[in-house]
């Protein structure tokens, strides 16, 4: 997270910290057995990793103190089924979902985030918050958890982002932006997710019952916290039926 | 020979016979025939020396040492006694003769003896005149002749005494085993006969009792003592089993008499003197009696009946909310039955309250009792989850009781315990910042 702030204790207990073969993700916790993810951490180079090297942690803001604790045991991974991106420039669908082998018991620091209706639009401008143990403005990773509060981007701008992106670097391919993606993030950069964070959550708050649902799960962005660069997230509302679907099923 | 019967006939004839008998002779035959027949003898033939008054020769007919005849002769001739063709019928069932003869025998003519037939004849007591010693007649009533001997019998409504001669009034009596009936004294309402021993048993089906219930009529011959009437000489006795006998006699009638048994003999006795106007009664019979069941508490005894009796039957229910108990145990139902000794066949249940067990977990969450005690029926108890981390559907507490059939039920009479939804997006530390 860069341009943000430590998270206290207990103030955002649907972070979850992966680690994948060495590298550090997030992801958040929607059910008691069930955690949402981005499909990029689990499907590296067109394969679905082993669920033994994925090793999940929880409960703590502190990532030293979470990599001592025992992993929990996934029972299964199931990455979007149209997600392919062989050559890292096609995140659409980037979305997953992890089945633990034992439910949890949810307690301050352990707690699920709300999941939208379908289809919900996300208004231009709302601020969400995204969290996460990834790389920190110093380009550091980040030993306790962070978040920053970023606004919903309009898709025309993010696009325009996308492009100028393209057009900058010509000699890049720049993944492309689709409708099942948003953005988040301030035109003045500074303030944005990072690598380490894919996977976590962007939540924003629904005012009247002031409770927060997964918006997005961050996914990528051309570097972090550039200027005229925003971070771009799954959109969750998209994959309502596929969740409830998913989870039904197994 | 001594222990078979005698002949009913027989012949008897002078030694020799046809030829002439020898001289200085005294020969004694014995006739008989069985008892209750006469002997009689007829005879075919008879030639003996004849002389007055059979000085010489003869032939002696006696009964008993009792000469009943002499015989000698010839038939038509001029001395002597023949005895033609006319037979000789003895009093009883025996008799003698004996054949006397002198010296001699006068030639030419030698006389042949005699030739006799013996037979028994029935005789007709039937007949004969009353004794003379005043014991009345042979048979009171009706008597019939048959060979050798005779019986006496009685008109309808009399019976032989044991004498086999004299009759008296019947008694009526034997078994009587119909659920009511009536008994009186023979003759009633006449007086009583005299020399009476009769007996009625009264012997319905165990499980029912009965009771006596005498006219006022009543009146059987009492000697009076200053201790009351005793029943020295005509008496009806009273038997119930397992209780002394009861003699009764006097002029007041013993009115009802319960019994409490399922059988009752009665033993009327006049002896031959004395006056008993006799007496009626009319017997009922009832069932017998159980005890009326305790109240049950938490439950009821049906059906409700002010008394209860032999056969009857009752079932006990318990009050929704309660069990059947016996002996420490639960039954499904319970129905006894009154016994023909009047006991209930089944001891009384009772009616223990229910419990539905202790309330199912609820997985994240708990239960808390509102009201009642180890889960007793219509005890009150409440689902919570652990809050604020899970919360139940709706948000409402959900109240339980337990119900008559041993669930846990809501108010909506659902035994599904509830689930704990995790709450969502709710973290119990929110950011909070202050600098703008």
């Amino acid at each position: 997270i860069m341009g943000g702030e430590k998270a206290p204790d207990k103030t955002i207990p649907w972070q979850v910290m992966l680690s994948v073969d060495g590298g550090r993700a997030g992801a958040m916790v929607i059910g008691d057995r069930w955690i949402m993810t981005a499909a990029h951490n689990l499907v590296q180079k067109g394969k679905l990793v082993l669920k033994e090297k994925l090793r999940v942690f929880m409960g703590d803001n502190d990532a030293e103190k979470l990599a001592k604790l025992t992993p929990l045991g996934v029972a299964s991974l199931h990455p979007h089924p149209e997600y392919k991106n062989p050559d890292n420039a096609n995140y659409n669908h980037d979305i997953a979902l992890i089945k633990l082998q034992q439910p949890l018991t949810f307690h301050a620091a352990i707690m699920p985030l709300c999941l939208p209706p379908e289809d919900t639009i996300y208004k231009t401008g709302q601020i969400g918050m995204v969290s996460g143990f990834g790389i920190k403005e110093d380009d550091i990773i980040a030993n306790k958890l962070r978040y920053i509060r970023l606004p919903v981007v309009d898709g025309n701008k993010c696009q325009a982002s996308v492009n100028s992106a393209k057009a900058a670097m010509p000699t890049e391919t720049i993944p492309v932006l689709t409708d099942n993606m948003f953005c988040a993030g301030v035109p003045e950069g500074g303030q944005d997710s990072c690598t380490g964070d894919s996977g976590g959550a962007y939540v924003l708050m629904e005012d009247s019952t002031k409770r927060f649902w997964a918006a997005g799960i961050v996914s990528w962005g051309v570097g972090c916290g550039q200027t005229g660069r925003y971070g771009v997230y799954t959109r969750v509302a998209k994959y309502i039926s596929w969740i409830n679907k998913t989870m039904e099923d197994n | 020979l001594a222990r078979s019967l005698p002949a009913l006939h027989g012949v008897v004839q002078s030694p020799q016979f046809p030829q002439p008998y020898p001289a200085a002779l005294s020969q004694q035959w014995d006739l008989s025939v069985p008892e209750g027949y006469q002997l009689q003898l007829s005879f075919t033939h008879l030639d003996i020396e004849p002389s007055a008054d059979c000085y010489y020769d003869s032939l002696t007919v006696l009964y008993d040492k009792k000469v009943l005849a002499k015989f000698c002769g010839q038939e038509n001739s001029a001395d002597g006694h023949h005895p033609g063709n006319r037979p000789l019928l003895s009093p009883g069932n025996r008799l003698t003769l004996v054949l006397q003869t002198d010296d001699t025998n006068p030639e030419p003519h030698q006389h042949l003896g005699f030739s006799a037939h013996y037979q028994a004849k029935d005789i007709d007591e039937c007949s004969a005149p009353d004794p003379e010693d005043g014991s009345g007649p042979l048979c009171s009533q009706l008597c019939h002749n048959t060979l050798g001997s005779y019986m006496c019998s009685c008109r309808h409504g009399y019976e032989l005494r044991p004498d086999q001669r004299t009759c008296v009034l019947s008694c009526g009596g034997g078994i009587f085993d119909e659920p009511e009936g009536t008994l009186s004294s023979p003759g009633y309402p006449d007086p009583s006969p005299h020399g009476l021993a009769c007996q009625y048993v009264i012997s319905v089906e165990p499980g029912f009792i009965v009771n006596l219930n005498f006219t006022d009529s009543f009146h059987i011959e009492h000697i009076g003592t200053q201790n009351g009437p005793s029943c020295l000489y005509h008496w009806l006795q009273v038997s119930i089993p397992d209780k002394e006998p009861q003699k009764l006699c006097g002029g007041k009638s013993p009115g009802l008499m319960p019994t409490n048994s399922y059988t009752v003999q009665l033993d009327y006795h006049t002896d031959w003197a004395g006056l008993s106007q006799g007496w009626s009664l009319h017997y009922t019979t009832q069932r017998v009696q159980c005890a009326s069941p305790s109240s049950i508490t938490n439950g009821r005894v049906t059906p409700n009946f002010p008394q209860y009796y032999y056969r009857d039957y009752i079932q006990v229910r318990c009050d929704p909310g309660y069990k059947l108990m016996m002996d420490g145990r639960e039954i499904k139902s319970y129905a006894s039955m009154c016994q023909k000794n009047g006991q209930w066949h089944l001891s009384l249940p009772e009616c223990h309250i229910i419990d539905c067990g202790e309330p199912k977990a609820l997985l994240n969450g708990g239960v808390t009792f509102i009201s009642g005690s180890q889960n007793q029926h219509l005890s009150v108890i409440q689902y919570h989850c652990n809050e604020p981390f899970y919360s139940l559907l709706g948000g409402a507490t959900v109240s339980y009781t337990c119900a008559a059939d041993r669930t846990w039920r809501d108010n909506l009479d659902t035994p599904v315990i509830p689930s704990c939804i995790p709450v969502c997006g709710q973290p119990t530390v929110y950011l909070s910042g202050f600098q703008r």
